[in-house]
């Protein structure tokens, strides 16, 4: 499920696109105990020359920009996740063992160029 | 086709081969959904945690598994003279254990049944051994070999833990397949005599409500960095 964003943000530009898995409309609720799904965000959208004085950008970003003016062969600056966090899944398994794992950089926080 | 595309990556990825079948289910102990929600409440708050430590049980891990029993009852009778109420070969299979890392607790978690089997319940003498030579069980009696754990439990309701770091340096040396306990529980002999002759042979109730689980922790230290340089 896609969450819709606030209509003032433009659009096009660098910014988490929050997506929600839920696990019940996968069938994966009769195994996974817990969570009931999780957060799949994105980050996608434009690194303009503009943007990369602020929206925690970061200064190679701003060169890369920079480049791509001088010589538009120079690829623009990319939008990546600049904060992440982990999630914990409690499920069962095919030898009726129950785990609990944790998983490492799962959901995207933030974005930027 | 997108759908069976994702459920196959998925389940790669949680190190499963198949999605899992509802009806082989385990019971999900209270303390994984009490760690569960507490991470969820957390992460929802936007709170750091250090996934790499469980502070429910005070141990470094990022990897908690429960595994079933899958051993057998060797007998029970009524308590005879020194008391002894019932023997059970408790049997973990720890090749599930696969991914590298070390194991940091083994818990062994013993469900004695319901409180009202136990009201008026004499006191218990639980025991808990390493099964010696266990290969050559099939062909006689198993006996009860190194003593890991001996707990007097007085009126026992719900279930029992106990700590088995034993197993954990075994385990941590030998990277064991299989974990073998020679489970014995005694009936302290006074206060059944006196108290619960007229109740039907609590051994049998025993029997029938004992159900057994090993709750093992490991730490993969490729996802966790050692704690030491963390604090640094």
């Amino acid at each position: 499920a896609a969450v819709p964003i606030p209509t003032g943000l433009c659009r096009n530009l660098c910014h988490r696109h929050q997506l929600f898995v839920n696990f019940q409309d996968l069938g994966w609720h009769k195994w996974v105990i817990a969570p009931k799904g999780f957060m799949a965000n994105y980050c996608h959208g434009d690194c303009p020359f503009t943007m990369t004085t602020y929206l925690n950008s970061s200064n190679y970003a701003f060169m890369q920009a920079l480049m791509h003016m001088a010589d538009p062969k120079v690829p623009k600056a990319v939008c990546i996740p600049t904060k992440l966090s982990p999630i914990s899944m409690l499920y069962q398994d095919n030898d009726k063992n129950v785990i609990l794992r944790h998983y490492e950089d799962m959901v995207v926080d933030e974005c930027g160029c | 086709q997108t759908s069976e595309f994702q459920d196959y990556d998925f389940l790669q990825f949680l190190g499963l081969k198949k999605a899992p079948s509802p009806h082989r289910f385990q019971p999900v102990p209270r303390i994984l959904r009490k760690i569960i929600r507490a991470r969820e409440t957390a992460a929802a708050r936007g709170a750091s945690q250090d996934l790499c430590y469980v502070k429910e049980l005070g141990v470094r891990g990022n990897l908690l598994r429960l595994l079933p029993d899958q051993g057998f009852f060797l007998n029970t009778q009524k308590p005879s003279q020194d008391g002894s109420c019932l023997q059970k070969v408790l049997s973990f299979n720890l090749s599930a254990v696969k991914e590298k890392g070390k194991l940091t607790m083994a818990q062994l978690i013993l469900h004695l049944g319901p409180r009202s089997y136990y009201y008026l319940q004499p006191e218990l003498v639980v025991a808990v051994s390493v099964v010696q030579d266990s290969g050559v069980w099939g062909r006689s009696h198993p006996k009860p070999g190194r003593l890991l754990v001996q707990k007097s439990v007085r009126g026992p309701q719900g279930s029992l833990q106990f700590n088995l770091q034993g197993v954990v340096k075994d385990w941590n040396r030998h990277q064991l397949k299989n974990l073998d306990l020679y489970l014995e529980i005694l009936v302290k002999e006074d206060r059944y005599s006196r108290v619960n002759a007229q109740l039907d042979n609590p051994c049998n109730q025993l029997m029938h409500s004992l159900h057994a689980s090993l709750l093992v922790v490991t730490l993969n230290l490729k996802h966790c960095h050692p704690s030491s340089r963390k604090k640094r």
